[in-house]
């Protein structure tokens, strides 16, 4: 039964049987996309229609959400707008060989319950960074050793932010090529703020920072064989 | 024709069969996140001489049969088998507790031959 039950997890992808065992809940999207499904079965339709994700319009037939295992980055001399600043790292590693990355989402987000009103009207500006060359720790990190992917400004936090990083995470499957992303979120010091201790109460409603999380999705060439148009 | 097989009737004659698995039976309901189970369904009954066309014989079928009603013995009747299956789509956890959202192909049984 055993041998049965390795053959079956190896078609499905899986090396072993997975024991979750600090399981996450369930993203809303994914939720979404399977009631979806479930409600409109694709039994009538073709092959690409099972190949292909309508909530993103792209190719594939593998949506996983990645957990961040990146960490808080502490400076003993903080800099005075900066409320914050994280590493992100997401493992693709798991991604298998035939598979073809399509779409690359990051999400990051935001509590509903912290916004608190002494925020309420300033802009935030969010800078992600690709990190291309890694530093010690304590050392300070050369501004060569990171490119500007994204550079926003947003005023409330209780929200969502979606970035595309698809072009990013398709190097990120090679393991060696992925360093992650720095994140850094800073208050806009326009009106003297950053002199006052309310520069502090301000970076504290950044406290709101919840998770960040990477939606890949990704065609099994083996599942859905790319087909020639005929000329 | 064999004296001694039973008479088929159109219970006998092959056609899908319903069937629910369950994760759970199984083991995965820890690694599987939805469904459940599902109506999985299989493959059962005859395929008597002469095939007809809703049995959705293959040429091979229809031969097997002849040589089978001719010798009984030496040559078995062909085999009730899937021959249209449709795809599910599984939320699960993987090895590294991500979330997956995966279409797997060939899960159900909508149709049966011989």
């Amino acid at each position: 039964l055993s041998l049965q039950e390795s053959l079956l997890l190896k078609s499905l992808g899986l090396s072993t049987k997975p024991s979750p065992k600090t399981p996450v809940p369930v993203p809303s999207v994914l939720w979404r996309i399977f009631q979806n499904r479930k409600t409109s079965p694709s039994t009538n339709k073709g092959l690409e229609d099972a190949c292909r994700v309508e909530e993103f319009n792209v190719p594939g037939n593998i949506i996983r959400v990645f957990a961040d295992q990146g960490h808080f980055v502490h400076n003993r001399q903080p800099q005075a707008l900066l409320c914050l600043q994280k590493r992100l790292y997401f493992n693709l590693s798991v991604l298998e060989e035939g598979e073809h990355l399509t779409m690359a989402q990051l999400e990051i987000k935001f509590s509903h319950n912290s916004y608190h009103a002494s925020g309420q009207g300033r802009v935030f500006e969010l800078r992600l960074y690709q990190t291309s060359q890694m530093s010690l720790r304590g050392m300070p990190s050369r501004e060569s050793s990171r490119t500007l992917l994204v550079e926003q400004s947003f005023a409330q936090l209780h929200k969502s932010l979606l970035f595309n990083l698809s072009g990013v995470a398709k190097d990120w499957r090679t393991y060696s090529k992925n360093l992650g992303l720095i994140l850094e979120i800073s208050v806009d010091g326009g009106d003297g703020a950053s002199a006052t201790g309310g520069l502090q109460s301000l970076c504290a409603s950044i406290d709101s920072f919840l998770d960040t999380s990477l939606l890949v999705v990704t065609l099994s060439q083996q599942q859905c064989r790319a087909s020639r148009r005929r000329r | 024709r064999s004296a001694d097989s039973p008479p088929v009737t159109p219970s006998n004659l092959c056609k899908p069969r319903r069937l629910y698995i369950s994760f759970s039976d199984v083991g995965w309901e820890n690694w599987i996140i939805a469904p459940q189970g599902y109506m999985a369904n299989y493959c059962l009954g005859e395929c008597p001489f002469p095939l007809t066309a809703e049995l959705n014989s293959t040429n091979h079928a229809i031969l097997q049969t002849m040589v089978h009603s001719l010798d009984p013995q030496g040559t078995p009747q062909p085999c009730c088998v899937p021959v249209r299956l449709s795809p599910i789509s599984i939320l699960y956890y993987d090895n590294n507790d991500n979330v997956v959202l995966r279409h797997y192909e060939d899960m159900v049984v909508d149709e049966c031959g011989c």
